[in-house]
């Protein structure tokens, strides 16, 4: 369902070029549950980025479900992602009047489901905080933010979910909830890839992809204890 | 150096009530290295605002190497802040169109510190982003943004620090580098406090705090293997 081959980024900043991407290649099956892990500044988020048709590649190719991404219009890659993808940034992106169900909301809106309201709580349930639905951004901890994010990347029922470091901000115990949310959705079909920096989170999926400086350095199975 | 007695915060948000604070006593001793822990949601932030002079609480007292800090008008306040504080905000608080150097540079052009733009470049290199001075927030990774946030709560040489969750978004390898940065700072005499949810950075300090629904449920001290 995700083909990458040879994808290079570069960064240019002034007159300094930072490759961030040196020749990533990926192939991942549908239903596969992925880890990505890698030091900072490996270029995990760069790659989530291209995943997500959220940025280009400036070599290479990426075919989604067998479709070429790198020939697709912005409007079509918009319309692409919105169908295939649910996306969790690692700096959540919400908006930042917005209350937490009108985020998760949106999605909906706009591919104009029916039942948003409804479903839009029962998301927000589910990431256990249904007693914060009319709170905005700055009126929420940091991790409770991050199931907003969570909570709005899983609402249009996507076949892909990329969450980037989506446990980061949370405490061992919600971190485990929220795997366990993942883990249901991968057992239900989807595919899912997870950046994350906690080796026992990455021990929860089916496949360990590490990066280094912009490539790919290892790609294990995971043994199941 | 840090006696808080009682403490109590309620968020008022329309016709609902948070009661993020409820009744928190702490005291901790000139070089200390404390550890806060807790489910998210459960008041840490708020507690660290508070402790940081960012945020009055509604009632309780708050002494700051004996003084009162509810006594204190806003700019008594701000001074003792910039004086005695450093701080590393869950969501980094850089400025957006600043480069990574300047961001450093600032708290010590405000204290008037000579040396401002070398002492800055020494924070980065301790940091490991010598070579990212120039980038600003948006051409920088997570963990690379955090790490500038950190670099800068250092660079006024303050007797204390505060971090909330300083390795978050942090690999093992760069979070262990940024640890034992606060520990050689804490064996040179300074106060650290850091939020963690993880129990093995946790376990680098010497005592540890646990908070859940606003309140202080254990308080113990670190067995040293
Ligand atoms: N400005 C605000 N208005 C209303 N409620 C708030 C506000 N800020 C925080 N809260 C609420 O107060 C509670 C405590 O928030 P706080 O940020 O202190 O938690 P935390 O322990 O830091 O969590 P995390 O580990 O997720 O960062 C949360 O339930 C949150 O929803
Ligand atoms: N817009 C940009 N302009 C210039 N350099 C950038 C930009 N975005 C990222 N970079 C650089 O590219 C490299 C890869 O960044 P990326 O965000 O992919 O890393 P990461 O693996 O996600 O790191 P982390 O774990 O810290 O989030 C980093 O060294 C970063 O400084
Ligand atoms: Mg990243
Ligand atoms: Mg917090």
């Amino acid at each position: 369902i995700i083909q990458v081959e040879y994808v290079h980024k570069t960064y240019v900043l002034g007159d300094t070029q930072v490759h961030a991407l040196r020749g990533v290649s990926l192939q991942i099956e549908a239903g596969e549950f992925v880890a990505i892990m890698g030091p900072s500044g490996s270029g995990k988020s760069t790659f989530m980025n291209i995943l997500g048709c959220l940025d280009i590649p400036d070599s290479g190719t990426y075919l989604l479900d067998g479709i070429d991404v790198g020939g697709q219009t912005d409007d079509e890659l918009a319309e692409v992602r919105n169908r295939k993808m649910g996306f969790v940034f690692q700096s959540f992106n919400l908006l930042s009047r917005t209350a937490a169900i009108r985020q998760v909301e949106l999605p909906m809106v706009y591919s104009g489901a029916k039942d948003a309201r409804e479903r839009a709580m029962k998301a927000l349930e589910r990431v256990g905080l249904a007693d914060r639905a009319e709170h905005r951004p700055n009126e929420l901890s940091g991790g409770q933010q991050q199931r907003v994010a969570i909570a709005r990347s899983l609402v249009n029922d996507p076949p892909i979910i990329l969450g980037d470091e989506p446990t980061g901000n949370l405490d061992t115990r919600t971190g485990e909830e929220i795997l366990a949310i993942f883990q249901e959705l991968n057992r239900a079909g989807k595919t899912i890839l997870i950046v994350t920096h906690e080796p026992d989170v990455a021990l929860h999926t089916d496949r360990i992809v590490r990066f280094r400086d912009g490539r790919i350095v290892s790609d294990e199975r995971v043994e199941k204890q």
